[in-house]
């Protein structure tokens, strides 16, 4: 372990809660793009398999459960308890365009052809691109609230922390994992666009708006 | 087929 994932792993955490704050306190899931959150839920399930399986430490086992049950409680609310305030009208990226050729893409470059593997994989691709009916939702509004940007923030910065973690981890522990590496970047760089509004506009007080 | 790194990230 190392400052940079920790840092990156209490940003998710951090990312997870203002969801569900959000959520909460607003009784809303306006403007939150419930299959971005399908894809999370996605992403945990098919990363975490070995979480009964390969027992890494306390911390690890702690947050894998509290990842799961989270992103289940975040689709729970947004599809059932807050279904009336769900946006479908502008959730519409469809999903099949991200799952299939990354399941493709997960069959076909991996570190080896076995079904944990594959699955860890297919959620790393996954996770890279989940990210997508979200930004695309907010194209379409042309807006987001401030909480929801912060969230937005904190996801964001927790994968930027962890390149910063792999950079690490290859000077002081050899360490490199080439899929976990360009997943990652992709990830990162898909954000970009929303880092830059959010610095210029967010934390100027300003809400946040896009181009429409 | 080279043995995958180790997986002890979240």
């Amino acid at each position: 372990m190392n400052i940079f994932r920790l840092i990156g792993d209490m940003s998710h955490l951090l990312a997870i809660v203002l969801l569900l704050l959000k959520m909460w306190k607003t009784r809303s899931c306006a403007g939150i793009s419930g299959k971005s959150q399908i894809l999370f839920a996605l992403v945990f399930a098919t990363r975490y398999l070995d979480l009964f399986t390969a027992f890494i430490s306390a911390y690890n086992s702690t947050m894998k459960l509290f990842f799961i049950s989270t992103s289940l409680v975040t689709v729970y609310l947004m599809y059932f308890k807050f279904r009336a305030t769900y946006d479908a009208n502008h959730d519409t990226f469809r999903l099949e365009f991200l799952v299939v050729p990354v399941g493709g893409l997960a069959f076909l470059v991996n570190h080896n052809f076995s079904p944990l593997e594959i699955l860890w994989t297919f959620s790393i691709y996954l996770e890279s691109v989940a990210i997508l009916p979200q930004l695309f939702m907010m194209s379409k509004t042309g807006e987001a609230e401030t909480i929801t940007s912060h969230y937005l923030f904190a996801l964001g910065s927790y994968r930027a922390l962890y390149i910063l973690n792999w950079v690490f981890r290859y000077y002081f522990e050899g360490f490199f994992d080439l899929i976990a590496v360009v997943a990652g970047c992709v990830q990162t760089i898909l954000y970009c666009d929303f880092f830059y509004l959010y610095i210029t506009k967010v934390l100027k007080g300003k809400k946040l708006s896009l181009p429409a | 087929d080279d043995a995958a790194p180790e997986k002890d990230e979240l």
